[in-house]
């Protein structure tokens, strides 16, 4: 695992984080669910929580759909390419490319390697890990490798994700180390996809 | 776009071999000192992500020079490729995979194979009226 510059995390007094979807957007819940989903993989083994606010201009976590030049200078580039981008903390913006055509439900069995579709999920933990202060780790198997092959899913924290989070913010007091604790996001409970 | 799941892809996207990087397929082999037209793309790729500091003003030339060969060295090495300092097949083939928007290289520092965190364990010997500390790099 690597981390940013400087090792940014959020504070000590800031460990129960709200996270908003840009209403311009107008997801859906399933859509929503999936994040709810990204979120809880990541408070499952260390000591956050992520609650889903209606709030955009207050939250911790600020989540939006953009295409093109969307005024961070980080532009996206339309289908594939860059898919997303996250900031490290306590910024807490999360940006994903509208272009692309994202997969929202998990099953991905039929998925044909060379589509041009991409799981929703895979990249929300992927980015989800930058907001928290991890950078890209060089380890294939990690959830922090900077790349995803089209029609592939790739969801579970490896050990390198969760060692480099528990250096960040310790571990989640029910974490074992071996099956991910009972969800802790007030969201997840009542997600559909539960 | 969002599909609900997978079957809900249609066969345009379904079967495309379409891939976002597509013109870098045409630098395969390329190696230091060639002159090969569109080459400053894959320049201005490496400095999206890191690899050419943004000191390096954006209007780059078509030569495959020691900056492109540098960059291309640290992203095998990122990638744990092969270091070639060449667009060798593989690398290209890396290149090309849809990615996330992040840098790998943040202000000159590469992020990925800096590998994982020392830890350093901590120790006091008593000896003397000030205790010393010793570190073991681990």
């Amino acid at each position: 695992y690597a981390l940013f510059p400087g090792e940014p995390r959020w504070p000590r007094d800031r460990r129960d984080l709200t996270y908003a979807f840009d209403p311009r957007n107008k997801l859906t819940d399933e859509v929503k669910s999936v994040f709810a989903r990204a979120f809880g993989r990541w408070s499952d083994v260390t000591a956050l929580s992520f609650t889903n606010v209606e709030s955009f201009s207050s939250s911790d976590i600020t989540i939006g759909f953009y295409t093109g030049d969307h005024g961070d200078g980080e532009s996206f580039d339309g289908v594939l390419g860059t898919l997303a981008h996250a900031f490290s903390p306590p910024s807490g913006k999360f940006h994903l490319d509208a272009d692309e055509n994202w997969v929202v439900s998990g099953d991905l069995d039929s998925f044909l390697s060379v589509t041009a579709a991409v799981d929703l999920e895979s990249v929300a933990v992927h980015e989800i890990g930058h907001l928290l202060g991890l950078g890209h780790s060089s380890v294939e198997e990690s959830i922090m490798y900077p790349t995803i092959t089209t029609g592939k899913r790739k969801v579970d924290l490896t050990s390198d994700d969760v060692e480099g989070i528990q250096y960040l913010y310790g571990a989640n007091p029910n974490f074992n180390g071996t099956s991910p604790p009972a969800a802790t996001t007030r969201e997840r409970d009542t997600g559909s996809f539960s | 776009w969002f599909f609900p799941n997978s079957t809900a892809i249609p066969p345009s996207l379904r079967n495309t071999t379409r891939v976002f990087w597509d013109a870098f397929s045409n630098f395969t082999g390329c190696h230091r000192g060639q002159n090969v037209d569109g080459l400053f793309r894959i320049k201005k790729y490496f400095q999206r992500f890191g690899y050419i500091p943004e000191t390096f003003t954006g209007n780059f030339t078509d030569d495959f020079d020691d900056i492109l060969k540098s960059a291309i060295e640290l992203y095998q090495k990122n990638f744990r490729l092969n270091v070639t300092g060449q667009l060798d097949a593989l690398t290209i083939k890396h290149i090309v995979v849809p990615r996330c928007g992040n840098p790998d290289v943040v202000n000159g520092t590469s992020l990925m194979h800096s590998g994982r965190r020392k830890t350093f364990e901590v120790s006091f010997s008593p000896g003397g009226k000030v205790p010393r500390l010793h570190t073991v790099k681990r």
